[in-house]
């Protein structure tokens, strides 16, 4: 809350017209990108914070005990028991000049697309990646992702060039479902690894994962999103 | 030296031998004039103390009605694959651009990439991404407000008075942010911007959106700092072109979605899983 608190006081400043116009005295201009920056970050810490949580909970095999309100929660999240595994979600910011740090120099890293419309969209998703290698994208249901390693313009990286690796790994997250997420695994290997066999869960139906309620269910048959 | 084309099953857009938008052709085989360039405006220059000296600056946009193409070759490379087909265009030391076009959307992408404006001649330059197409739209070209219903504009024209232009350029740009568009009728021609810009229809078939802009003087309105950052500023540009008449879904329903995608476009997070085999992630 005070980090959320925080940005949306630095918001409240960026909203004078100088901020909006770029009509402010360049210290101020760079001022205001300091606060901008800080507050993101704050969020950001906090979101990751939230998202393990969340994560905790989904990948927990345990069903947490009902509260009289009967909803299933732990009363205290350090008593519940330990998540199968947890990660931390990071918003690479130098996604504008094609650089990130995760994606560009881990072999394995997951992609995770929010998608904040109340309706179903499909994005193309860029990720900046090392060019020397190949990559596998796949989604939760082990279905192979087709994607495209395209370069990206050298005057780009020379942005950043200690940053930008200088290659985007593009491809389709379909039916993001509406105020909710997708998640993707990426693998980067040696050319050679490639289309090794692997068993397909093609079986498993949809699951649709909505923010709002955090509920994971994958028993009955999922109906379509409307639209 | 050749032609060379990019497309999906909606469309597929032209690039002529010396590496400019030239054309682009519909799903139903129909072909239209689409050409794309970057030029500059260069900025007024004067001493502020009465209102013709006044210079082009933080508060005003107010060229000197020089207007000069930035180049008259592209150099161009061309990337084809199955999720997506890229034009890379380089027009000079300080802009490049990417035409893109996915696989299964029904718009062209302009990724432009400007700056840092070279000043070194002692010129402010205010930097223009123009369209031009073959669409006659007699004068008049529509603008979003703030991202809600379409305002017509009419050139050298105000609805409540009788209008006598000083100046040409600057009193014909309208805020933009989200939309600009034209049409006549039949067809019709809409960039849908990242960020607020300026634009205008200067001419019939023509739009026009301010990328950036390096300008060398105080304008005198209060900031007193040159914009004189050299900062290069990446964006993007969405080109949507169609029939106003059997379209489906129609061009205004494909301008309001794309424009809600783009303004709350996805979040993309990060995480390390290198510990995790798939298995257990999934």
């Amino acid at each position: 809350r005070v980090h959320l608190d925080y940005l949306s006081e630095v918001m409240g400043v960026l909203q004078h017209h100088d901020a909006i116009t770029g009509t402010s005295k360049e210290h101020v201009t760079q001022d205001y990108t300091v606060q901008i920056y800080s507050a993101l970050k704050a969020c950001s810490y906090s979101a990751k914070i939230v998202l393990n949580q969340l994560t905790r909970r989904q990948t927990n095999t345990d069903k947490p005990p009902e509260n009289e309100h009967g909803s299933a929660r732990y009363k205290d999240e350090a008593t519940s028991p330990e998540p199968l595994f947890t990660f931390d979600f990071d918003s690479c910011l130098l996604l504008n000049v094609s650089a990130c740090e995760i994606s560009e120099t881990r072999d394995k890293f997951m992609v995770t697309v929010y998608n904040a419309l109340a309706h179903s969209v499909f994005h193309y998703i860029r990720v900046p990646v090392d060019g020397s290698f190949e990559y596998e994208v796949t989604d939760y249901r082990s279905v192979p992702i087709p994607h495209q390693i395209i370069s990206v313009p050298p005057q780009v990286t020379a942005l950043h060039p200690d940053k930008a690796a200088g290659f985007e790994l593009v491809f389709l997250a379909t039916e993001l479902p509406p105020i909710g997420y997708k998640s993707f695994f990426i693998v980067r290997k040696p050319a050679r690894m490639l289309n090794t066999p692997r068993v397909l869960f093609r079986d498993i139906p949809e699951v649709v994962l909505v923010a709002n309620n955090a509920q994971m269910s994958s028993d009955q048959p999922q109906k379509p999103p409307r639209n | 030296s050749n032609v060379v084309s990019i497309g999906n099953k909606y469309f597929s857009v032209g690039f002529d031998s010396k590496g400019f938008l030239s054309s682009i052709s519909l799903e139903d085989g129909s072909e239209h004039k689409l050409s794309q360039n970057f030029f500059y405006y260069e900025g007024a220059v004067g001493d502020n103390r009465v209102f013709k000296n006044r210079s082009s600056g933080a508060y005003i946009f107010r060229p000197n009605s020089t207007e000069r193409w930035v180049t008259d070759h592209v150099n161009v490379k061309v990337i084809k694959g199955p999720v997506v087909e890229e034009v890379h265009q380089t027009f000079n030391d300080w802009i490049s651009q990417v035409v893109r076009i996915y696989r299964d959307y029904n718009y062209v992408e302009f990724e432009w990439l400007v700056g840092s404006i070279p000043v070194d001649d002692g010129v402010g330059k205010e930097v223009v991404s123009r369209f031009v197409s073959d669409i006659q739209s007699s004068n008049v070209f529509y603008t979003d407000s703030n991202g809600r219903e379409m305002i017509k504009r009419v050139r050298d024209h105000r609805e409540t008075w009788n209008l006598q232009l000083q100046e040409e350029i600057a009193g014909n740009y309208y805020p933009v942010t989200t939309n600009i568009a034209i049409e006549d009728g039949q067809r019709r021609l809409a960039i849908m911007n990242d960020r607020a810009q300026g634009g205008s229809s200067l001419q019939d078939g023509a739009l026009e959106l301010m990328v950036q802009r390096r300008l060398l003087h105080d304008d005198a309105f209060g900031v007193a700092e040159a914009l004189n950052q050299s900062y290069p500023v990446r964006g993007k540009h969405f080109l949507i072109f169609g029939k106003l008449d059997g379209s489906v879904p129609s061009m205004a329903a494909r301008e309001r979605f794309l424009q809600a995608e783009k303004l709350l476009s996805p979040w993309l997070f990060f995480s390390d899983v290198t510990s995790f085999e798939y298995e257990d992630w999934r």
